[in-house]
């Protein structure tokens, strides 16, 4: 709150900041910068900046401001070049950022490392602050070129090699996530096209996701994804994509793919989460998530005849899910009775009020609490999967059936309408991924629906569930690959006598196309 | 199945801002350090110029077959790139040195007169960037303080 | 059917990770050897 600002200090300010940005733009030689550097400090000393925590607060704040003014002038003079307007503008910001370094790097004693990463995080929280204040005071006129440049910078010039820094990556990274975290699309969307450049920039992704040791940084990672995905669901939700949100969608794409490429154990290990984020109706996006698997698995080709799925080894091994899910399977109560029906089949009356649990409106298209959808889902089927191993078995298509599990699942294919059970479907089909026990139970749960369905509307909707995540462009699950080629080619579902197979000419082509591929 | 969902209120707000957010894109260039002989976009040259990288261009033993002229123009003009870094190694390998004082090359034209662990003195070649060429400078002391 | 995810600018069949010359989320051909920033010694940065 500036109104109560010492007098002068914006003049102060003002001064000491412009002093700087002209020595930085006249240094021609960085490494000499210590010496410069220790004379600015103290011209600050002399000018009572650094006295206290507040003042340097306000310093900071106020030489922010003044570089955000100077951003939207140099914008708004047409005078600029484009061109023109950036190397202006980043001549002040750079400058601004590389004092915000080397205060970071050189204060406090050497090897105490609070003092400088609360420096850090004072800095981020004030450009953050002034940044959701500009949005709300420009509105639609707001400018995100200034705010991108500080951020990108700044996390430049501290993932710049130096001792120092290294040993302060983790809390470095921490520090910048929990600001992009709070500058997320939803609660900054002018901002979110720069916001996504920075989440993806190489560096920050090299290091959050590679560099930090035994994977600390994927969580924060994992949330900053799931604060894009959870930004872009109303947007996604409808087919018709506007520009903008084309342009947000296809950088999104892009940086999945990035991730799918280098980092396909991260997209594993936080699916679950992500899926719960992602708009069902996004088939190939969420298909790149689903298709990931670790990069020392070999994957057999599903197209291999007589394929032993139930004899590869992985299958016995459980995905690693990095969420909390069963924390979705609300309220408690709710809980307590799935765990005594699932041990005991009792209270009776459990399956007949499953779907009043999941369903919260009579809104066509939001009926179902999907977070709860996905969990319950999930949870059934682990706890089917450790009561079959415990019994010494492997899941197969035949003892997974009359057990409480399956009656669960049995009861939601059938007491759910169309919309439910899409949902219910899906949940099943999003744990079609690589081979895993999740993915093997799940694969055999849904073709077990599909054989012992009673009527040919259940059986339909499994196979569009299936079939429209095999249609889209490729990537594809494995797992999926392998459930839809069992399904077609195994004779006891009898798949071509049913008549949707049929039901017109190009539907049937394509069956023969995917059927011809994997025959 | 699950037909369309009309937007929130908020979604609308959203979108709002994101529509005018998308009339002033970040460009690459703001992502990287100010670089003004490296334009951050391509510029289009001819389909007849080579358009790949030639193979094994990004190693030592390419950039000692380049012209010392040409070291000394990648080591100015590409500042802060894998290239930099290349030319200046293929300089030291040609007993080129660098003087971080002045920031030029110097390479000794001849056993200097006066060698001790501080300094040395004689003649030397340095490479006068402003003027963009090498020129003799006699009686020169070189400090090694100032060896990079 | 969605994209076709191998024409939006990356190398998906590279060896080598992409992440390091990862240009962007809206650029649509990866980076060039001389757009990645080195770590060169400061005294080579003269401006």
């Amino acid at each position: 709150n500036d109104c109560d600002d010492p007098p002068g200090l914006q003049e102060k300010t003002e001064f000491l900041l412009k002093d700087w940005v002209s020595i930085y733009n006249q240094s021609n030689n960085l490494s000499r910068e210590t010496k410069i550097f220790t004379s600015f400090v103290q011209k600050m000393n002399m000018y009572g900046i650094l006295k206290t925590d507040d003042l340097i607060t306000r310093f900071f704040r106020q030489a922010t401001q003044i570089c955000i003014d100077l951003v939207y002038r140099i914008l708004n003079d047409p005078s600029n070049s484009p061109l023109q307007a950036r190397t202006k503008i980043f001549h002040w910001i750079d400058a601004f950022v590389h004092l915000i370094a080397l205060l970071v790097r050189h204060s406090g004693e050497a090897g105490n490392p609070t003092t400088k990463i609360n420096l850090l995080n004072k800095v981020l929280g004030i450009v953050l602050g002034i940044l959701l204040q500009d949005q709300e005071l420009h509105g639609t006129a707001f400018q995100q070129l200034g705010y991108h440049r500080f951020f990108v910078m700044l996390f430049l010039e501290l993932s710049s090699p130096d001792a120092v820094l290294e040993s302060l990556m983790l809390s470095i990274m921490t520090a910048f996530s929990h600001t992009y975290h709070l500058l997320n699309p939803a609660l900054a969307p002018g901002f979110c096209y720069a916001w996504l450049e920075l989440i993806s920039h190489r560096i920050f992704i090299g290091r959050i996701l590679a560099q930090i040791p035994q994977q600390k940084g994927w969580p924060l990672y994992s949330q900053l994804l799931l604060d894009l995905f959870r930004y872009l669901a109303p947007f996604l939700r409808n087919a018709e994509l506007a520009k903008p949100v084309q342009l947000l969608y296809k950088g999104t794409l892009r940086v999945l793919l990035v991730l799918l490429h280098d980092f396909p154990e991260f997209l594993c290990d936080y699916h679950f989460g992500f899926c719960d984020a992602i708009p069902p109706n996004c088939i190939q996006m969420r298909n790149i998530i689903l298709a990931a698997f670790p990069r020392n698995m070999r994957l057999p080709d599903p197209f291999t005849p007589n394929l032993k799925v139930d004899m590869l080894a992985e299958t016995a091994t459980a995905p690693k899910i990095c969420s909390n899910y069963v924390f979705n399977i609300q309220p408690a109560n709710f809980k307590k009775d799935l765990d005594s029906y699932l041990k005991a089949r009792a209270p009776v009356t459990f399956l007949s009020e499953l779907r009043s649990h999941l369903q919260i409106s009579n809104e066509p298209g939001s009926r179902y609490n999907i977070p709860l959808m996905n969990a319950l889902v999930l949870y059934v089927g682990t706890q089917a999967i450790s009561h079959i191993r415990s019994k010494n078995f492997v899941p197969n298509t035949s003892n997974i059936a009359h057990s409480a599990h399956m009656d669960i699942f049995q009861n939601l294919a059938v007491d759910l309408d169309t919309e439910g059970r899409y949902l219910f479907l899906n949940a099943i089909a999003n744990q079609l991924r690589y081979p895993n026990s999740h993915t093997h139970y799940f694969s055999c749960a849904v073709l077990h629906l599909f054989a012992e369905a009673n009527s040919e509307a259940i059986q339909e909707q499994i196979t569009r569930v299936l079939l429209e995540r095999l249609i889209v462009n490729r990537p594809h699950p494995w797992g999926l690959l392998i459930t839809f080629i069992e399904l077609i080619k195994n004779p006891i579902y009898k798949f071509w006598d049913h008549d949707f197979v049929h039901c017109a000419p190009e539907i049937s082509r394509l069956f023969e196309s995917v059927a011809r591929s994997c025959m | 199945p699950l037909g369309t969902l009309p937007l929130h209120k908020d979604h609308q707000l959203q979108f709002k801002m994101m529509e005018a957010a998308y009339y002033h894109l970040p460009t690459p260039a703001d992502s990287e350090r100010l670089n003004i002989y490296l334009p951050r976009t391509p510029v289009p040259t001819p389909q007849h110029y080579p358009q790949q990288q030639l193979p094994l261009y990004d190693t030592v033993e390419f950039y000692q077959r380049l012209s010392t002229e040409t070291l000394f123009f990648v080591f100015y003009y590409m500042e802060g790139s894998k290239a930099q870094y290349l030319a200046a190694k293929a300089l030291k390998k040609q007993s080129w040195r660098f003087h971080t004082k002045y920031m030029m090359w110097f390479q000794r034209h001849e056993e200097p007169k006066i060698i001790n662990d501080d300094y040395e003195q004689g003649t030397y070649i340095y490479f006068d960037y402003e003027k963009w060429s090498q020129r003799k400078k006699e009686g020169f002391t070189f400090e090694y303080k100032y060896l990079e | 059917l969605g994209n076709d995810l191998t024409g939006l600018g990356l190398n998906l069949n590279s060896q080598e990770s992409l992440h390091p010359t990862f240009a962007g989320p809206f650029a649509d051909h990866p980076c060039r050897v001389q757009d990645v920033e080195c770590n060169v010694p400061t005294e080579y940065l003269i401006n």
